[in-house]
């Protein structure tokens, strides 16, 4: 569909990005971790595009299995939820991920 | 007003309340953590009983201050949410509050 290759677009075209709520803590708390790491995620708030959030959450479901936000791509691959963003960065994993994504 | 009334009983007469969301992972992290220190919460999910959440959200609001889930209450006293709830945990602060309210 048009709006699944937007979304695979973008996901190619920005080192990284955020799907997220505006109210939503966890996708606050993921956006915050970016900050302190000193990169700009493209960040799409799902809650302030009216009718096309939820459009956009049913695709971002049928392309990564995941419904829940927030909802963290880097380097066009699917990164998963606040949770797993956390435990990559503990494990020292994140800033290579991030490295790689920023010189592709 | 009456839903005032009934969240004012139902803060006195439960030791531990936690207004939640069922989908939001802040209200899950704070029924977790009383899950872990042994306490049965009165859990209200305030997306799960139609227009009267809503509402209650409002009642709160105007009780606390506090317009976001979760929204803790011991002891008849306001907590807060999560964060605030945690803060208090880490600080030791929390099992004198739970044993106060327990025994009141
Ligand atoms: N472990 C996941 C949890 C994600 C999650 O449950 N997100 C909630 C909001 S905090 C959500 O999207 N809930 C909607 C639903 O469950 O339908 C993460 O860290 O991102
Ligand atoms: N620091 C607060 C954050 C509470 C918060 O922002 N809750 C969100 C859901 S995770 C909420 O109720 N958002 C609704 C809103 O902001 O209008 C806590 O730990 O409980
Ligand atoms: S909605 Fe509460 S943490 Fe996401």
């Amino acid at each position: 569909s048009r709006l699944e290759e937007t979304v695979k677009k973008t996901i190619t075209d920005n080192p990284v990005v955020v799907y997220s709520k505006t109210w939503c803590s966890y996708s606050s708390e993921v956006k915050s971790l970016f900050n302190r790491l000193r990169v700009q995620p493209l960040v799409v708030e799902l809650d302030q595009m009216g009718a096309q959030g939820p459009q956009l959450q049913k695709v971002l479901e049928r392309l990564t299995g995941q419904h829940t936000v927030p909802n963290v791509f880097i380097g066009g691959k699917h990164i998963g939820g606040c949770t797993d963003t956390v435990k990559l960065h503990r494990k020292g994993e994140l800033e290579a991920l991030l490295a790689e994504a920023k010189n592709t």
